[in-house]
C-alpha cells in the first residue's frame, strides 16, 4: 500500500512539475 | 485556504501578491510563481500541501491568460525587468525616507517588501550580487527600523 501510495504521489509530482514548466514556455 | 505549516516560508511573498493584485498584476503573478516554485522544493509531497500547490497552479494558468496581452507575462525577460524596477523603486523610496530621517511604517514595509521582490526575482536566474547586497540591506534596515519604533529609539 506504502509503494502504491508513494507512487500516485509521484505521479501527482510530476504532473505539477509538467504543469509549471508549461506555465514558464515563452510564447 | 489556509497555508499549510511546511510551506510556511513562502506565506509573505503570498500576502505581496495578494497586496499587489489590482495594483501591479504583474507582481502578483511573479511573486506567486516565486511562491509555487519554492513551496514545491519545500513539500509536494503531502496531501495538505500538495492539494494548496495545485490550486496555487491553478491560479497562476488563470492569471496567466487574463494577462497573455502583457509582455512582461509572456517574456520573462521583460517580466525579470518589471521586478526588478519595481524592487528597487521601493528601495529607494525607502532608502531616501531613511536618509531623511522619516522613519514610519511605510517605509519599514518598502524596505520589507523590496527584500521579498529581491527574492522573486531568482525565479529568472541566479541573483547579481547587487541584488543579493540589496537585499541583505533592506531585510536588515526594515527589522532595525521597526525595532527602534517598537522600543522607542530614534534609529541611527
Amino acid at each position: 500500500t506504502s509503494s502504491l501510495s508513494s507512487s500516485v504521489a509521484s505521479t501527482e509530482q510530476d504532473e505539477l512539475s509538467q504543469r509549471l514548466s508549461r506555465l514558464r514556455d515563452q510564447v | 485556504m489556509a497555508l499549510p505549516a511546511p510551506l510556511r516560508s513562502i506565506q509573505h511573498h503570498l500576502r505581496t501578491a495578494n497586496e499587489h493584485e489590482k495594483r501591479d498584476p504583474v507582481v502578483a503573478y511573479y511573486c506567486r510563481l516565486y511562491a509555487m516554485q519554492t513551496g514545491m522544493k519545500l513539500d509536494s509531497k503531502t496531501p495538505e500541501c500538495r492539494k494548496f500547490l495545485v490550486k496555487l497552479m491553478d491560479q497562476l494558468e488563470t492569471m496567466k491568460k487574463e494577462l497573455s496581452d502583457s509582455d512582461s507575462i509572456t517574456q520573462e525577460v521583460v517580466g525579470n525587468a518589471h521586478i526588478e524596477n519595481y524592487a528597487l523603486k521601493m528601495f529607494l523610496y525607502a532608502d531616501n525616507e531613511d536618509r531623511g530621517g522619516r522613519f514610519h511604517k511605510n517605509m519599514i514595509k518598502s524596505f520589507y517588501t523590496a527584500s521579498l521582490l529581491l527574492d522573486v526575482l531568482s525565479v529568472f536566474g541566479e541573483l547579481s550580487e547587487e541584488n543579493i547586497q540589496h537585499r541583505k540591506y533592506a531585510r536588515w534596515k526594515a527589522t532595525y527600523i521597526h525595532n527602534c519604533l517598537k522600543s522607542g529609539e530614534t534609529p541611527q
